[in-house]
């Protein structure tokens, strides 16, 4: 079981490759892997020594196709997994459809919402229908789909405490929150998964390096 | 002038802060920041230290107003950062209405798109109705803006180079991309700061740690 910190350092050379979008029979270097995710190429070929994935005999570099299958390995997602939307609003749609989402094997199976006049609709996630169910379903839908295990959260915040205590009293067990609100797990759900994204620390690093180069 | 490790720590621990909303006469320890950004309290401390930052005399953590004005002055938005989003759509219009971002000083002031129905609205940001212009004006925006140097891009990928070039061309000193693709900078650029962010690199951990568990 690894650390939280090859994870994601992993899931950065992940996240890299599918940005490159380079093809499966070509060669990436961990020059390369450093340039755009910014971690040493030292760090990258230790990490994928200690992975168990070599570079070729003819020392052209990682192979792109085995690379990225031995990652999504490591990240478990090589079977792919399900989840869930709750909130479709702007970000949670947006969320759905977020192409790495798909190449990535994670899939977005249902989002839920309050509003009249998004329940019922359904959400184009390339060429899937993925439907968007009224937010008293989840337990309906948690039970008739016991394979899925992580909601992504993008509710407002004013109700995202809320929101959280019901997945977890339906056996949700890993959960992203995207509201700007710390969020508390109840004490005896010590199995459960709380992370706090946000797409604002890159803000801050490009408004530091802006404003500290003139 | 500071390491992006620094900064980016920092930009946690200011994020940590404006998600626990906590009134600004009131205390917060090393312990606590640990607890929701995940650096380990002596890391903390030693930042603080290293910035400036002290306990007060009754030792009962850092004054929260205080922590406040000395880490926007660190990330350097403590005058405030205006920025563009470029591209109106669902992620673009979640990002600029994103409270976060009016609390932390840094401000959309427009939004640029190509959908007629989108062009001429405005986007009510706190109250304060921002509007979305069309792309052609970008250029007369910034010219009559000089002080706009950042901008984020949450145009579909098939447009995101193309824009990018056309902000560098038109002086943008900073660019956050969203879209899922690397970019490249123009050889003579130097100066221009490309960050890619992505909402994704929390669920890989999440997907990881709850398939782990079992
Ligand atoms: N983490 C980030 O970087 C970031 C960036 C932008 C927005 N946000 C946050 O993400 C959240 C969503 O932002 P948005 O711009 O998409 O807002 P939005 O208003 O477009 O979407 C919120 C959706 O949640 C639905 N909703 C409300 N109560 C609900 C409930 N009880 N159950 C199910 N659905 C419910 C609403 O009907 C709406 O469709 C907000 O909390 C916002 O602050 C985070
Ligand atoms: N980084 C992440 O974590 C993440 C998550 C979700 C989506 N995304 C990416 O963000 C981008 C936006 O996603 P979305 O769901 O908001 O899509 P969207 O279709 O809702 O928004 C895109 C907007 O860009 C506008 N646009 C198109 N061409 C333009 C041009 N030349 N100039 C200006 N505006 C133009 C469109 O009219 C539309 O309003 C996509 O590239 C998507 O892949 C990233």
């Amino acid at each position: 079981k690894m650390s939280l910190k090859v994870i994601t350092r992993v899931s950065f050379y992940y996240e890299a490759l599918l940005k490159l979008d380079l093809p499966g029979d070509s060669y990436i270097s961990s020059k390369k892997l450093e340039e755009i995710t910014g971690v040493s190429c030292n760090q990258v070929r230790q990490d994928f020594f200690y992975l168990g994935i070599s570079i070729g005999k003819q020392k052209k570099g990682y192979h792109v196709e085995k690379l990225f299958h031995a990652l999504r390995k490591v990240l478990s997602i090589d079977k792919g997994a399900s989840v869930i939307v709750v909130g479709a609003g702007r970000l949670g749609r947006a969320l759905s459809e977020y192409k790495l989402f798909k190449v990535r094997n994670i899939q977005v199976d249902a989002l839920f919402d309050i509003k009249e006049d998004l329940v019922g609709t359904v959400v184009d996630i390339k060429g899937r229908k993925t439907p968007i169910y009224h937010v008293d379903k989840l337990g309906e839908y948690l039970s008739e789909n016991p394979n899925v295990k992580i909601a992504l959260l993008t509710v407002p915040e004013s109700c995202a405490q809320e929101i959280l205590d019901e997945l977890v009293e339906l056996g949700i067990k890993g959960v992203v929150n995207y509201s700007p609100r710390i969020l508390k797990l109840p004490e005896k759900t010590k199995a459960v998964q709380l992370v706090n994204d946000s797409i604002g620390a890159s803000l801050y690093k490009v408004v530091y390096q802006t404003y500290h180069r003139k």
